[in-house]
């Protein structure tokens, strides 16, 4: 219904206008309708890193991407809590600054989403509270061990 | 309503069963290249009904069930469940009164699946419809694969929106 | 024939002149997101003859002029240069005799391209016949874009030997 | 011609061969003909990462697709030594073995052909002779600075 969509995109536009600057450390982003009718519009992002004028999207960088998307998805969440949440490496392309501010926000989020997440970065890691560790010691077949972080960090360089 | 267990068996490269639990809000998986860890992301969209062997990176549905290794001969038939904590009685309906719930999924070389709810068996619309509103599904917003984070980046405003109604 | 500097301006976000030299064979670029590292990839494929807006990121040609920013106002024109040191006098023909060989490309708002060799005006197709049978080009597996790397293993069979020809 | 597409095929095939199992610690690789004739089948990759069965390339890891595309680049590269090589982040999904196994490989190819990498990777960052940083002390507008190694671990945490 036109009442739920209204609804729907005014939060999350509300909430990615509150994530974005927090995950990028400045700039805004906020999302935009592409007609007029609530029902059958188009939805677009659009986003300025601090410091930046407002452009496209796509000549954002790899990083500039991955975080832009990862506040859209932490915004939607906030709407509508799924009971969990996995992440496959979204933190690939981001640099130091970057992974540490999303660390901060995911282990903030965690209090009412459950994140389960893999990452070979260290940082990420750390923000973890338990961390399971897949290992193929028997070649070809995966197993699980409990790791702790110093270990994992080890177990990251086997 | 918390994930508290996947328990896989036959799946992809887990041809021995292996529970991996998941303690708090904050779980972490990590280990090298091409040890599993992706595979636990397609254990857990496979037994909530994905159907497209190309969404798990296969060419056939069989796909998913363990081919083999240097050492180890293929198995048969691969399974996968997943259990949730209901302690709170998020799920509502007829699972308000359970604490714990269990959603699995059993298939064969034959292709045909099987799907369990608590143990007994039921259809895949029934375990569709489980997670109904909960925002969670095969290809929800709530599972990021690898290497697809900027996707939605990329989407065209039609996809957007779809994505922002299959939230609401 | 090595690539001694590339020289931008005006180009993305390298408003002022830039130049990156080259000083070895182990040359490492690093920065943060979004600081501009791609955009040198993205200068050398342009000045090679690249004429699609879209593998540049943008939606225009003129896209790869510097757009402004929060303090500074948009430019006119977009200029990128490579030198390369060619005492070992690799590229044959007429340019053998010369130690450094310049290939240089200006484009402003209207849309149209110049090219220069070694300062002097040329077209397009003289500076892709420079780099014919060096595997060098816009296009060419010599540059591998960010997140691109696999793009070679889901190419399909086809596509794998065209790229296998390229490099013949 | 027939002659010369079988010489290329012949040698990547066995620069394929030679690569992948230095790359991965182990394990084969090698090119498949799809069809009869030289001049107009396909080519695929076949790969069998160490311990493993071989099997069709989608179901491997993101790593080791990332890896493998790294052995078919040098490999095509020893045959038709372009001037240069840019690669821009080719270690991102690579854990610290293969990073290690990958800048070695580097270093040794750096003596045909020259490299300019971009990484976030410091064990990758160490392999670099000379290294530029790129940074944004103006917002919006690029600039390069020289770093060493330890001054740019440092600035990749900006
Ligand atoms: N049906 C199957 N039987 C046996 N092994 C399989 C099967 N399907 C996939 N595999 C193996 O699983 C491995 C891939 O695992 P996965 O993608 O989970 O790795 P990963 O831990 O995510 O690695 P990365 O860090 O590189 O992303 C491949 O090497 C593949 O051979
Ligand atoms: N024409 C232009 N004018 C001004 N700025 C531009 C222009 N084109 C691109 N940019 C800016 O360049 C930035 C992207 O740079 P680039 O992709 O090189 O980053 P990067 O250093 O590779 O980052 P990452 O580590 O995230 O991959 C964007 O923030 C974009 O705003
Ligand atoms: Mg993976
Ligand atoms: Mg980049």
């Amino acid at each position: 219904t036109r009442a739920r969509m209204k609804d729907t995109y005014e939060r999350v536009d509300a909430d990615l206008q509150a994530l974005f600057p927090r995950l990028f450390g400045g700039g805004r982003a906020w999302l935009a309708m592409t007609g007029e009718d609530l029902l059958d519009a188009g939805v677009t992002i659009m986003a300025q890193p601090p410091g930046k004028k407002i452009g496209s999207l796509s000549l954002m960088s790899g990083g500039e991407k991955a975080l832009t998307a990862v506040a859209l998805v932490f915004a939607i969440f906030r709407l509508n809590p799924a009971p969990f949440c996995m992440l496959d490496e979204v933190d690939a392309p981001l640099d130091e600054a970057n992974v540490g501010r999303f660390g901060r926000l995911l282990r903030e989020m965690s209090e009412r989403v459950q994140f389960i997440f893999i990452t070979h970065n260290k940082a990420t890691m750390e923000v973890a509270e338990h961390l399971a560790g897949v290992t193929m010691h028997e070649p070809g077949v995966s197993r699980l061990v409990d790791v702790d972080v110093a270990e994992a960090v080890r177990l990251a360089a086997v | 309503m918390r994930l508290s267990r996947i328990r896989l068996a036959g799946f992809k490269s887990f041809v021995d069963p292996v529970t991996v639990h998941l303690r708090s809000n904050l779980v972490g998986i990590l280990g090298p290249n091409g040890c599993g860890k992706s595979n636990v992301i397609d254990a857990v969209r496979w037994v909530m009904g994905e159907s497209a062997a190309s969404r798990l990176r296969g060419e056939a549905m069989s796909d998913v069930i363990f081919s083999g290794s240097a050492t180890r001969k293929p198995v048969g038939q691969a399974s996968v469940e997943l259990v949730f904590d209901n302690a709170e009685g998020r799920l509502g309906g007829a699972w308000a009164s359970y604490a714990e719930i269990s959603v699995r999924r059993l298939v064969n070389r034959d292709g045909t699946s099987q799907y369990f709810l608590n143990g007994t068996r039921c259809r895949r619309r029934d375990v569709t419809e489980l997670f109904l509103g909960t925002g969670l599904g095969p290809r929800s917003y709530a599972i990021v694969e690898q290497g697809m984070i900027s996707r939605v980046i990329d989407a065209r405003p039609e996809e957007l929106r779809a994505f922002l109604e299959e939230a609401a």
